[in-house]
């Protein structure tokens, strides 16, 4: 059997681009669906940690609760959804 | 289940939409037929109704769009964001829209109806076979006209069974020609276009002339998608070219070559190396169905829930025969009630409903006997005010009590503060330290929670102490720290950072909990000592402050348990 050929990746010109980082997706998902940075309307301010983000993530999608951004967690956040957040305020 | 903050939803049950544009992926028969089959899932289990209005404002307005489409929630592309709808309410509330950067189907892959021909509209069979050659899409095959068409049955040679598949030279749709077909060439602003095209538009929809002069005449309509259009990339939904030289090699299918992801993509033209011309091909896509089902269930008040197999699920998930969950059937009821009326009625639940709901007042052999109790003097000169922090705050017979080391105050609807009583000479069974209680308006009936233990008071009878695991809590919570009336028959518990929904009726925790606290109640501490609710708003007790939250679900005060309530 030859060798796999190497893939080459390119850039396709018009797409909407979408490669980031994996903590960055992380981050953009838990934003986008009201995780964390939520705009608080008033009273008390809690500010929630990335951790605690991804724990509230975590149980909302039924996966493990490790506040770690697994395999299966990133796996969850390049899933097709819907766009409404998760987490309303 | 979820729902809004605020339990948004319809002030009536008939309920109208209005589809305001279509997607070019399928023939508008077959929108129609999935938005309204959409529609019918909820209103099968409750009393809405769904009429459609093909012109002005109606409830729930529906629309397909790309990336920034009009609202603060700009679509993403291909994949990633499919929908969002708004809350039911007025303006864009109760309004659904589509990313049209997907590709729509009935989550089989492409959905070819047929016009004309002699199949009455039946779908193209793929694959089928034609003069002893198999096709796995419409050709132009076997005809001069250059029109697609495709076989309804296997084998094209021995049914003679046939359509036109949808294209541009056969119809448009929206526009202002009455879906009548493409003119090529066409003359837009002085230029010639021989096929469809998005110049002129910034919503990226093919669009293209019904006369051969759009500068005189301006009759346009949007080409419909084919079988073979190619999806995202930048070539406007062109048709894949086969072969087409990518890299220096030649491909006469689609490939993920090239890519990160292994989505199947195609050059449009002879060679991606010199045009860089492509797309994505066809693939499953997504359920218009399923996709809209769920974001119908938005527009009536339904957020998302966390129940995986539920259809208010935010993720994407092909059903092939879609039933709805007993989690999206309660949610919507509460909003709505059941469905009036003989038919359908939804699933029955899995436990057969012979078997009674277990009775609180049933005496649980296991349970601990009820232990006898002193009844402890009560120190008149035990002030309230000087009382830093409460064992809890609640509601009994609407007035509200303030509970503290066997003592308890009221506050009289006239103001005035009434105590200190004896917490045992009214409630004998209980300890001197209530964490949390509440009374179930349905059935008066007081629980008092202490510790790991309740007990249920009807009237003096009680019942009780029993492990708060017989309510289906779990045996690492140390106490019950608050406890809200939801409904008729739902009480949410609080402790720690979380809360859990009880069915009171039946006495057991609801499926999909706990939650966070501040993920649903955003703004208030999630370490609260005590949550009680009081004439409308919900009070967040820590240490001497209390946060208020409105029916919205809105912090709209923050204050002293000292003086705002017990008006020292």
């Amino acid at each position: 059997w030859s060798a796999p050929l190497k893939s080459k990746f390119v850039t396709f010109p018009g797409e909407i681009l979408k490669n980031m980082t994996d903590m960055e997706l992380a981050e953009n998902y838990l934003k986008k669906f009201g995780y964390m940075n939520t705009v608080q309307r008033s009273g008390f301010q809690s500010m929630v940690s990335t951790e605690k983000a991804l724990k509230m993530m975590q149980r909302q999608m039924g996966l493990e609760e490790t506040g770690q951004l697994d395999t299966s967690t990133l796996e969850a956040m390049k899933q097709p959804r819907c766009g409404v957040p998760d987490v309303a305020n | 289940y979820k729902t809004f903050a605020g339990d948004p939803k319809w002030d009536h049950n008939d309920v109208t939409y209005r589809i305001i544009n279509y997607t070019p992926d399928l023939e508008i028969s077959v929108v129609d037929d999935a938005f309204a089959r959409a529609f019918k899932v909820w209103s099968d289990v409750t009393p809405l109704t769904f009429t459609r209005l093909y012109d002005g404002t109606a409830d729930i307005m529906i629309s397909f769009g790309k990336a920034d489409h009009g609202d603060p929630y700009p679509f993403d592309g291909k994949d990633g964001l499919l929908a969002h709808a708004y809350p039911p309410g007025e303006g864009v509330q109760g309004d659904a829209h589509f990313d049209d950067d997907e590709f729509w189907t009935l989550g089989k892959g492409p959905v070819v109806k047929t016009r004309y021909g002699n199949s009455e509209g039946a779908m193209c069979h793929f694959p089928f076979t034609f003069e002893g050659k198999t096709y796995t899409t419409c050709t132009t095959e076997g005809r001069t006209d250059n029109l697609p068409w495709c076989a309804t049955t296997a084998d094209y040679s021995r049914d003679k069974k046939y359509g036109f598949c949808p294209s541009e030279l056969l119809y448009t749709f929206g526009g202002n020609a009455d879906g009548a077909e493409c003119v090529f060439p066409f003359v837009f602003l002085g230029e010639e276009y021989d096929s469809c095209t998005t110049e002129g538009r910034s919503d990226g929809y093919r669009w293209c002339a019904t006369t051969s002069n759009f500068d005189n005449d301006k009759k346009y309509g949007f080409c419909p998608s084919r079988d073979t259009t190619t999806i995202g990339g930048n070539s406007d939904g062109a048709p894949c070219h086969f072969p087409f030289e990518f890299l220096g090699k030649e491909y006469d299918s689609c490939t993920s070559e090239g890519r990160g992801d292994g989505k199947l993509w195609c050059g449009t033209t002879d060679s991606y190396d010199d045009d860089k011309k492509w797309g994505f091909c066809p693939d499953q896509g997504y359920s218009l169905f399923l996709v809209a089902a769920h974001e119908f269930g938005h527009a009536l008040g339904l957020d998302h829930s966390n129940i995986r197999e539920a259809l208010m699920y935010p993720m994407y998930t092909y059903a092939e025969d879609f039933s709805l969950h007993k989690d999206d059937i309660e949610g919507i009821q509460y909003l709505y009630g059941r469905r009036t009326g003989p038919d359908p009625t939804p699933p029955q639940p899995d436990t057969p409903t012979t078997i009674p709901y277990p009775d609180p007042d049933e005496t649980d052999p296991t349970d601990e006997p009820t232990e006898p109790t002193t009844t402890r003097p009560v120190d008149p000169t035990k002030d309230a005010c000087k009382v830093t922090k409460f064992d809890t705050i609640t509601v009994i017979e609407g007035v509200l009590h303030f509970f503290k080391d066997g003592h308890y105050w009221k506050m009289s609807s006239n103001g005035g503060l009434k105590g200190p009583f004896s917490v045992s000479e009214r409630w004998s069974a209980l300890p001197a330290v209530i964490d949390s209680a509440f009374e179930n308006m349905l059935t008066r009936k007081l629980y008092f929670f202490s510790g790991t233990r309740f007990w249920v008071y009807t009237g003096n009878s009680v019942l009780g102490p029993r492990s708060i695991e017989k309510l289906g809590l779990p045996n690492t919570i140390q106490k019950v720290e608050g406890a809200l009336q939801r409904g008729k028959g739902k009480v949410l518990l609080f402790s720690g950072e979380n809360y859990w929904r009880l069915d009171v009726k039946a006495q057991k925790i609801d499926m999909g909990y706990p939650r966070y606290t501040d993920a649903v109640f955003g703004g208030v501490p999630n370490d609260a000592h005590d949550v009680f609710q009081y004439k409308g708003h919900i009070y967040f007790c820590r240490d001497r402050f209390y946060w208020r939250m409105n029916s919205r679900r809105q912090v709209d005060r923050v204050g002293y348990v000292k003086y705002d309530l017990l008006k020292c």
